[in-house]
């Protein structure tokens, strides 16, 4: 799969630039959380087009972004 | 204490078109 570029994005609608976004993203994350990729690429999808870009060039960026967000996660559902 | 938005945040399903926060409902 060839990599996604700032390029190909600027092609696309912006709600399709999410989609493609997301698509890669949901790839990338299901190894790690199968259970919990839908949910950590809809939180990823909420950071900017540009910044979610440089996170898919640097798994260690965006593993540790995926952390991040899994504790987040785990934070909000918790029960009180 | 109202009820939070537990649903948050919206879930992305490849293949399907991701609406974002439309995703959950009001």
């Amino acid at each position: 799969q060839e990599p996604l570029t700032a390029s190909m994005l600027a092609k696309a609608p912006p709600q399709e630039q999410k989609q493609m976004l997301g698509e890669r993203l949901y790839h990338l994350i299901y190894p790690l959380h199968p259970s919990l990729a839908g949910k950590i690429t809809g939180m990823l999808l909420e950071i900017d087009n540009s910044e979610v870009l440089l996170l898919l060039e640097s798994p260690a960026s965006l593993r540790s972004k995926i952390e991040e967000a899994v504790t987040v996660l785990q934070a909000h559902q918790a029960p009180e | 204490s109202n009820g939070s938005s537990i649903s948050w945040p919206p879930e992305f399903h490849p293949g399907v078109p991701w609406k974002g926060l439309q995703n959950i409902d009001p």
